[in-house]
């Protein structure tokens, strides 16, 4: 999985 | 968007709105810590900071704006206009025992040794012990105003539903945030007793007690 770095949620 | 995002980001501002709404009808902030909200105000600061130099979308930096902006809004009701209703013996959570450990663990943890990422794991790290002293403040009261209640629980039900919204996108999106589930996974934590006795006190129609 991708790491979730754009932190595109609240 | 998936639904439980959506659902969770309702009940997030279902929470505040209710917040708001029972300090300006009751015009007293009894019951509410400010040590809470205070941490609430940090915590959204220190993570929205890419507000500035970083476009994700239009929901998003209103989203952004708001809880900023209600969260400063809070805390001046309650330190300023209706401090008169203020406890401070009864909200006397130390908050450096919050702070302290979630900066450790944003240093630690994190996706890049940048301010902005440490900030970024500081503040969920630090939402994650946020209601601590609210909750502790409950317990030595031992009761709590309806509406008080119904806010812990909208604000506990937001990063439960974000949950379901991590394994929806892992699967969907193959996105993984795995700083972001395990800091909401202790948040819900927190909150599951909370949650275990609201459910038998509203269902039962009781007044909302802690034992």
């Amino acid at each position: 999985a991708r790491q979730a770095t754009e932190h595109d949620e609240l | 968007m998936n639904i439980f995002r959506m659902a969770g980001d309702v009940a997030h501002i279902v929470s505040i709105i209710i917040l708001l709404h029972s300090i300006e009808t009751t015009q007293s902030v009894n019951g509410l810590s400010l040590k809470t909200q205070v941490l609430y105000t940090i915590v959204f600061i220190s993570r929205y900071l890419d507000l500035f130099y970083r476009y994700i979308s239009l929901y998003n930096s209103f989203m952004k704006v708001f809880y900023i902006s209600s969260s400063i809004y809070t805390v001046y009701l309650i330190a300023n206009k209706y401090n008169k209703s203020i406890k401070e013996h009864v909200d006397n959570f130390e908050v450096k025992y919050l702070l302290g450990p979630s900066f450790i663990l944003g240093f630690l943890f994190n996706y890049g040794f940048t301010l902005p990422e440490i900030l970024w794991s500081f503040s969920l790290w630090l939402e994650a012990v946020a209601i601590l002293p609210q909750l502790f403040m409950l317990q030595k009261t031992g009761e709590a105003e309806v509406l008080t209640t119904h806010y812990i629980f909208a604000l506990g039900l937001y990063r439960a539903l974000y949950i379901p919204n991590w394994f929806y996108r892992y699967f969907a999106e193959d996105k993984f945030d795995k700083l972001a589930v395990l800091t909401g996974i202790i948040q819900t934590v927190i909150y599951s007793d909370f949650f275990y006795i609201y459910y038998k006190s509203a269902f039962k129609g009781k007044k909302f007690k802690l034992p």
